[in-house]
């Protein structure tokens, strides 16, 4: 998640969850965008769609499991369309009794009964309503970032929309890191941004917070226009180029979140 | 304006607005995004305001006179605050009357009548109450866009929102055009979304909608580190780096802009 715009986001959810897949991993993945680009991206069409997320949370009669589509081996996914924008009004009735947060983990409890290893969330670039439905369901925050000036001045107020849910509804959410994309290491901008990065990540390790262990993941995902050709063809990294640098660091990116044993 | 995110809103609304000062004209930004980029790429800072575009939404003794700060020569600025994410909510019982939307209008005329060549409005990623109100108050529409897919994917949603408010509020509504951000001339990627994008505007040539003489505005913003430097000192690419390619990109584009005989 990050309210910042057009940072990797959805990107990262759909490349990190097939890299898991292909590493053997049951995943699903849930889209929470209305720009429904993660839908895209899995080559879905949303213009299309009989059920997607909005009726899940909007319609009392229809279920995670009515919803859920399969879009590659190991991996289902939760589609959205552009009427998820509309949502925010809809749940008003139930923010007023403060259950709005829940809807997303009350209606996808079945579903994830039936055993995934990893469910990617890909959020909108906001800090409401449905990033908080995402963060009360998961286990585990992943912070696409790219190491420039602007993309670093909204992680503080980021970090405090998770502490609220954390101390709320989700006391074992946790901040597991940072995943910097269209990397260019060679940037003196982005020399300047990790140093700022560190030093606040390493200001937090004393701290109570959901983010003191917080680390930035390695490797970094280098800027590579392969990652931004792929949407259009409804694949992912893996199945368009399956040897290029953007599918090299994401494959990496995910033995290391493998290998932390992520909690799902 | 755009919903999708990291597109180079910001970076347009900064230096393009700075460009037209820097050729003569007095400008006035508006910051409406929630992020508070605008204000901090003018060198204010967002947590230092004794007033803000969110005092003056929602509070019927704070104008936009009181609120104004100057930024540069001919230039001055409405900022914002992150507290500007509440506003939406604030502005809830207006919006039952259906009066939500003309708020900023109606705040912002007794500053306007002084008289500014130009009125630059950054919005948030997102086509909620803020970028309407945007909406409401402009004459031009300009849609800063990388020559990506997933940026192609939301422009017709964009320019449905624009056609509700030209029918609604605001008939002399207009999308002037389209500036390519982060532009990479020599991708094939890029080639493929200008065709698209040429052909989707054609097409509109016969209709009667606010975008039907909009085109893509020359040149295309390159994309240049430099641009992603400038706004941690505060500074628009005129102050920080004059000379180098984004300062040469914004200078033209502001000689097109002003060409066009904008309506302000
Ligand atoms: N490593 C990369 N190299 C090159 N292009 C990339 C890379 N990662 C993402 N992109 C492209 O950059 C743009 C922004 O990425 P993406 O859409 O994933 O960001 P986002 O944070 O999901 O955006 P939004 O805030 O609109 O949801 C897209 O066009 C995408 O294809
Ligand atoms: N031409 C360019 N070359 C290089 N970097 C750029 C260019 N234009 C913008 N950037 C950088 O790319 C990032 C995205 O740009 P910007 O923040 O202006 O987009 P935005 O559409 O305003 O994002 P948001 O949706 O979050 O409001 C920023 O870090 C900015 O500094
Ligand atoms: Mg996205
Ligand atoms: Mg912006």
């Amino acid at each position: 998640m990050n309210q910042k715009g057009g940072v990797g986001k959805t990107t990262t959810t759909a490349n990190l969850g097939a890299a898991l897949a292909e590493q053997g991993a049951r995943v699903l993945f849930i889209d929470l965008d209305p720009q429904a680009h993660l839908t895209l991206h899995m080559g879905v069409d949303p213009e299309t769609l009989e059920r997607s997320v909005y009726d899940m949370l909007t319609d009392p009669a229809v279920s995670a499991v009515d919803v859920a589509q399969q879009v590659g081996e190991r991996m289902s996914i939760l589609p959205a369309e552009t009427n998820l924008a509309g949502v925010e009004s809809e749940l008003a009735s139930l923010a007023a009794e403060g259950r709005a947060q829940g809807v997303l983990r009350e209606k996808t409890a079945a579903l994830l009964a039936q055993g995934f290893d990893y469910v990617m969330i890909d959020c909108p670039p906001s800090l409401g309503l449905l990033t908080v439905n995402a963060l009360a369901l998961a286990t585990e925050v992943f912070v696409p970032m790219q190491a420039h000036y602007l993309a670093l001045q909204g992680l503080s107020k980021l970090l405090q929309t998770v502490g609220l849910v954390q101390q709320g509804v989700n006391p074992s959410l946790r901040v597991t890191g940072i995943v910097l994309c269209m990397h260019e290491a060679q940037t003196i901008l982005a020399g300047e941004v990790l140093a700022d990065l560190a030093g606040f990540l390493e200001a937090a390790r004393p701290m109570e917070v959901p983010w003191r262990d917080a680390v930035v993941l390695q490797p970094p995902i280098r800027r590579n226009i392969k990652l931004a050709e792929c949407p259009s063809f409804g694949q992912t990294i893996f199945t368009y180029a399956p040897q290029c640098p953007g599918a090299h660091d994401y494959r990496q990116l995910a033995q290391s979140v493998a290998g932390m044993g992520a909690r799902g």
